[in-house]
């Protein structure tokens, strides 16, 4: 019936709840209500609780709304990476939509050599999107893969490149040794190449995915995070901690199966997602 | 009082007494950050801690150890009886063929994890298995059924892209009735439990097949929702089972407990690896123990 016009312990619960049940974990979460109770004896209603919180997430995640830009070199090379099933290979047929439409030529190489079906699920993007795909038979090395491919679109005259991968855990030591060496053997194919190593992120993971951040950005430069599934109930929280923590730029966020279901990346949208 | 003080920890040092509120209250805090961090749901933690404490508190202190000590043990021990409670073993005692439906959110899992289980039944059980390839959304999906049938000598239903996943469920009953198969093993694409008209498919499939099995496919390391998923899950189709996937990577896999406390339906088998041999039996002991930290 009232508007909270004192900040009570339950109050300040709630807040809490929310925010854990959006997956903001505990250093996150214990940092922002520390804030919280530094400022309670100047708030004076529940709504200023809430502004409060959206204000700071809004400001932490704003420090990384970067807008994914096609550089002047040609062709630009995009690494994508991730763990099994955080949705890398849809994410990059999506990629492919949005180029495409863009006017740019789209190359995209089946780097997945090793999961069944992989290329074939790629191969129906490129024929979705209208971007010529590049495979290998199943087995082969990635790296060379993702050699060919490059070399082929500098030859072509392909505008962008982008490089599938297989998933992978962060803990498996000679996945992520693989992984390097694609990284690597990319930059041979072509200097300054990989341009962008996004990681693809689902948002209905946990606080594993900070560590994913992290261990894949131990392994390889991040330029950017994908956020997948957020048409889901998952609110996607632990890209607060990552952006606390790495300050990773978020590029897109991913809100469905369909070549058009990405959307570029907004602080506020995302802000206002989680306290809804 | 200070002396007061000192004779509390002086009887926290000795391990003699009772475990009280008090006493058990920094153990309280610290369990529940661990449970947090390791993705446990904010609610499931709350109940969790609350019936553990209430019961907990008037128990003797054993002594050789704190009463905090003595707190976390009685949640270690809490969280497996929970775990390890219901039937672990596939049920397939039905007049074959016996029916086992996979159902998940998306890249949870369930394609490998089907052709995991399917390969567990044919070479521990000797089953004659059918695989069932009903996810006509994701691009290459059969494919990748057929393909992993192929490499484990197992038969897969024929299903095509532009089929219905209903008239796929139907003829895959009929050819493993006419075939004499003992198990039918049914993927399904990955759904999240907003979307109704998924929801109502995978309903309509369950009715339509009355399998002995409904298994939700979870990926360990999925946080907070775990609980809002399944929970809708299990009120469309009814889940038997769970199965935790990607637990061979460093999730601490709190959306087991989750899943329990709303569900109740107990974890039959845990993925851990890529290939379709690396699926284990449960182990309530060891992700109790993972969960906690
Ligand atoms: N609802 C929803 N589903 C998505 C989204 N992005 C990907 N998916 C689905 O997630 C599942 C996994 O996607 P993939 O693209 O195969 O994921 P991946 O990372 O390439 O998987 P692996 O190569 O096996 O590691 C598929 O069913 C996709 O349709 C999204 O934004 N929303
Ligand atoms: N490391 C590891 N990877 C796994 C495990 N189980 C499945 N995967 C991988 O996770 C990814 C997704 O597996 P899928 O079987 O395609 O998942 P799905 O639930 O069928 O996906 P959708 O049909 O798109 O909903 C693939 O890369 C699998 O190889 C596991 O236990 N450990
Ligand atoms: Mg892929
Ligand atoms: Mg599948």
């Amino acid at each position: 019936l009232f508007e909270a016009s004192v900040v009570t312990d339950e109050l300040v619960e709630k807040m809490e709840e929310i925010l854990y049940s959006a997956d903001l974990g505990v250093a996150t979460v214990t940092s922002l209500m520390d804030e919280v109770r530094k400022a309670r004896g100047a708030l004076t209603t529940g709504d200023s609780v809430r502004d409060l919180l959206k204000d700071q997430i809004a400001t932490i995640l704003r420090t990384v709304e970067k807008p994914l830009v096609v550089p002047a070199q040609r062709p630009m090379v995009l690494l994508m990476i991730g763990v099994n099933g955080a949705g890398k290979t849809t994410t990059i047929g999506k990629l492919a939509r949005r180029f495409i439409a863009d006017g740019h030529r789209v190359t995209l190489a089946a780097g997945d050599t090793f999961r069944a079906a992989a290329v074939e699920q790629l191969s129906a993007w490129g024929v979705r999107t209208g971007a010529e795909v590049i495979s290998e038979k199943e087995g082969a090395d990635p790296a060379a893969v993702a050699f060919n491919a490059v070399n082929s679109a500098v030859a072509g005259g392909r505008d962008i490149v982008i490089i599938d991968t297989a998933g992978r855990l962060q803990n498996r030591v000679n996945l992520m040794e693989e992984l390097r060496k694609v990284h690597r053997v990319l930059g041979k194919a072509l200097d300054g190449a990989p341009h962008e190593t996004i990681l693809v992120i689902d948002a209905n993971n946990g606080q594993n995915a900070v560590s994913q951040a992290r261990e894949f950005g131990e392994a390889v430069p991040i330029t950017g995070i994908i956020a997948t599934k957020l048409d889901g109930t998952a609110k996607g929280g632990a890209l607060v901690g990552i952006a606390r923590e790495l300050a990773i730029p978020v590029y897109f966020a991913g809100i469905g199966e369909a070549a058009d279901d990405l959307r570029p990346f907004s602080a506020e949208a995302f802000t206002e997602a989680l306290f809804s | 009082t200070l002396s007061e003080k000192l004779e509390l920890t002086f009887r926290r040092l000795r391990g003699v007494g009772k475990l009280s509120e008090d006493n058990i209250q920094e153990a309280v805090r610290e369990i529940r950050l661990s449970l947090l961090d390791a993705d446990v749901n904010y609610g499931v933690v709350k109940q969790f801690l609350e019936k553990v404490s209430a019961r907990a508190v008037g128990a003797e202190v054993t002594r050789s150890v704190t009463p905090g000590q003595q707190f976390v043990k009685v949640c270690h021990d809490e969280m497996v009886a929970l775990l390890g409670a219901g039937a672990h073993e596939l049920n397939l005692a039905v007049r074959p063929p016996a029916v086992i439906l996979m159902a998940g959110l998306q890249g949870s899992g369930k394609t490998t994890t089907a052709a995991k289980i399917g390969r567990h039944l044919k070479e521990k059980l000797r089953k004659r298995v059918l695989l069932v390839p009903a996810d006509i959304y994701r691009p290459a999906a059969i494919d990748q059924l057929k393909k992993l049938g192929e490499t484990i000598g197992i038969d897969v239903f024929d299903s095509k892209p532009g089929d219905d996943p209903l008239r796929i469920a139907e003829a895959a009953m009929k050819q493993a009735r006419d075939g004499v198969y003992d198990v039918v093993i049914v993927d399904t694409a990955g759904r999240t439990q907003v979307d109704e008209a998924m929801m109502r498919e995978i309903a309509d499939i369950r009715r339509l097949l009355d399998p002995v099995e409904v298994l939700f496919v979870a990926d360990a390391m999925t946080g907070q929702e775990a609980v809002n998923v399944s929970k809708e899950f299990h009120e469309r189709v009814g889940l038997t089972g769970v199965v935790l996937t990607k637990m061979d990577g460093d999730a601490r896999g709190g959306a087991a407990l989750s899943i329990h406390a709303v569900t109740g339906a107990p974890v039959k088998f845990v993925g851990v690896g890529e290939k379709t041999d690396q699926l284990e039996l449960f182990h309530p002991e060891r992700i109790a123990g993972r969960i906690l930290g």
